[in-house]
């Protein structure tokens, strides 16, 4: 059980805070909206209501002795870079930042932030990828050059043929790890015979170009 | 080549932005903040100035001629919902919209919307899992019972032995698809010979009992 003192409660630092309390960690969340800390006292272990910026209220918080202080402040880009210098000064042992814009990111990285985050731009690039590739339900990027991915069949020319038939290996040069027929039917590293069809969920490992084709193909 | 016009040019409306347009996607960027709208003029393919509520600019522009229309509208709840429907009913293709609450999500879902995003909510459940499983990568989920996980091995114990040394089918209940050893050294589908060095990354595939105790062992 590690121990968090999120400083900001809006949208991602209390959605953050609900998650780790419902995770039976121990949660202390601070902000300087009296509101906002009530309306959290029911989900953390411990509220406070402070100003990040007040280095008394810090210390008195002994905001040191956290395992990790994720500093959650968002459009006040002063308040987030003040609050999270002097968190870095009083010692604090790992610090997660939110920011607001690449130089932003630049300044928290500088003054001791040790892991930004870019809430909005990273959900904006998933969005993006879920717009423009639907049936690529979710991918992890390997390498540079390879990639895990869960691609839905909606090609009715892959369908009802086994993975041998479609021969992935040499025509998509994709190794099928999972064929996943429906939410508690899944075949993990199936065999050969095994039949697609649409509406399958497999995940594939191989060069992103030949995701991309293959993706491009089925779609 | 999809078209989607985005409403509400905010750090999320407006990332997704610049990432469909770096895709080459056409994209038409509306805010009702001219400084905003200006902005984005560099990256997206058009831009306007309109309130997302003004029936008569939507009809100019057009908007039910675009594949997907992203209602990005955050803090006015209000503007969002009523933008969403008013964009339903003048027969948008596809809708996606930004929620505040889960409350908002429901009566975005009950006016038209087809896809909801919580960017925040989302991003505070990643964050909170890489905090308290930080080597844990990457995962996905592929049923309620089974996942894909990304773990770095920081375990001694397993540093420079082999895979079937280790033994992971047996003792551990995983099926090993990758071993990452740098960013440009990867083995897909290893060998039972294949060597595991500390801080290398493995893809393994398993019931996520299996997957969190291994990861509880390895850390
Ligand atoms: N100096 C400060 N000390 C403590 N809390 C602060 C301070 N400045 C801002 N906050 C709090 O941080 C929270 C998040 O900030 P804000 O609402 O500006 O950002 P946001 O990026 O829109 O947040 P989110 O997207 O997470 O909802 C707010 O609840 C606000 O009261
Ligand atoms: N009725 C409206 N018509 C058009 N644009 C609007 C309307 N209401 C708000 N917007 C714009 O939507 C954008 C995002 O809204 P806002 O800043 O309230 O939300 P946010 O959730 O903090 O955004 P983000 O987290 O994406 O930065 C703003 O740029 C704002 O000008």
């Amino acid at each position: 059980k590690q121990t968090f003192a999120i400083i900001g409660l809006g949208r991602f630092g209390g959605s953050l805070l609900k998650k780790l309390a419902s995770a039976h960690q121990d949660v202390l969340g601070i902000d300087c909206d009296e509101e906002l800390v009530e309306d959290y006292m029911a989900f953390a272990t411990h509220t406070a209501i402070a100003d990040g910026q007040d280095e008394d209220a810090l210390r008195a918080l002994d905001i040191a002795s956290f395992d990790h202080v994720i500093i959650a402040i968002g459009h006040n880009i002063q308040a987030s870079i003040l609050t999270t210098i002097l968190v870095k000064d009083l010692g604090a042992k790992h610090i997660v930042a939110k920011a607001e814009t690449t130089t932003h990111a630049k300044v928290l990285a500088r003054i001791g932030a040790d892991m930004i985050v870019h809430p909005e731009a990273e959900m904006g690039r998933r969005v993006a990828h879920q717009l423009m590739t639907p049936n690529i339900l979710n991918y992890i990027d390997l390498t540079k050059d390879y990639s895990l991915a869960e691609i839905r069949i909606t090609n009715t020319a892959l369908a009802n043929k086994s993975l041998s038939a479609i021969d992935f290996r040499n025509k998509y040069r994709l190794n099928v790890i999972a064929v996943r027929h429906s939410s508690d039917n899944i075949k993990i590293t199936p065999q050969p015979d095994e039949v697609i069809h649409l509406d399958d969920v497999l995940s594939v490992i191989g060069k992103n170009r030949d995701v991309d084709a293959f993706d491009a193909e089925n779609s």
